[in-house]
């Protein structure tokens, strides 16, 4: 149950660090003028765990802006260990959408581990454990007073190939 | 089997992307005059999973003395994540010895969730998921080409207390 230790750790390890300061992380960000569309982290979610680097990859409509200042702590020996979060514009027809958005970076790790046969699952198993990730991550979420309420789960079909803007119409219509 | 999954996860979205590149940051590093005894990094397991954000407070004799040039990735959204490795020197009666090291930081997830019951796994438990953990690792490594020779792992008993420096002394000695 891969998915379930995946989950735990990015709510442990990340989440629990990151989202009790985004709000701050926002407020020094907008005090430069700008305003984001939404103040939750955006965590997509794709149901083939296909991660890309960068999500214009995905989606031409969907476009970086700009990094919000980096939270810095000293982890496990890791002196002034950095977590950076990316500001994106959405556009769709004349609508912009502006917000903090990621993939969530244990969908690689699963994706990858499917492709080893050493790690011992395959493809098959790969969407059930995006599943699994998706409904562990919802549940330790809704249950943390330290999270409620900043972030957004985004689980993305991943049957609209020729579509090149599901995406951008899936984060503006959701 | 959190541990097994916590391992590939350490290997995938850190250990393979961080050690390819570590001579060169060394390199980098080394050009100011300065001189590393292990351009190896040092990995420590606690075996009772108990990971500070400082070595310094398991043992005065490691001391931070500075960090390596960052590497910056775009990686799954989050643009020009940084990944950064700390030097540390390590004084044992006369010797010194200079080192990159760190704690194995999916521990810190072990621990935390023995601690949360809606996790499923208590303190019975963790000790055999870290040791899980490190043979999974061990045996990742071990098969990883871009790995290979370019870490070391130290398994930390726990039955020490009462010796200020059993860190310091696992290290220099090992
Ligand atoms: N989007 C995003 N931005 C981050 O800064 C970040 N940091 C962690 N994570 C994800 O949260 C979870 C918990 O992290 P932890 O540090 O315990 O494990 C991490 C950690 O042990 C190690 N690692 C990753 N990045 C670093 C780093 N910069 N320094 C040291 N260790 C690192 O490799 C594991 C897997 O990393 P990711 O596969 O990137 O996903 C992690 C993980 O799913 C992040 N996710």
């Amino acid at each position: 149950n891969v998915a379930h230790g995946l989950a735990w750790s990015f709510y442990i390890g990340y989440l629990k660090l990151v989202l009790p300061v985004l709000q701050n992380k926002i407020s020094q960000y907008s005090s430069t003028g700008a305003r984001l569309s939404s103040s939750r982290l955006l965590i997509l979610l794709p149901l083939n765990a296909v991660v890309p680097s960068k999500p214009e990859e995905e989606d031409t409509n969907v476009v970086f802006h700009e990094n919000l200042p980096e939270l810095e702590l000293d982890v496990a020996g890791v002196r002034q260990r950095s977590y950076k979060n990316s500001i994106y514009k959405i556009t769709q027809d004349n609508k912009t959408f502006s917000c903090v958005l990621e993939y969530a970076t244990p969908l690689r790790t699963l994706y990858q581990m499917s492709q080893e046969r050493s790690a011992g699952f395959g493809e098959r198993e790969r969407k059930q454990q995006v599943l699994l990730f998706y409904r562990t991550l919802s549940q330790i979420l809704e249950d943390s007073l330290e999270c409620r309420n900043r972030y957004r789960l985004l689980l993305l079909n991943d049957e609209h190939t020729g579509d090149p803007h599901h995406l951008s119409r899936e984060i503006i219509q959701n």
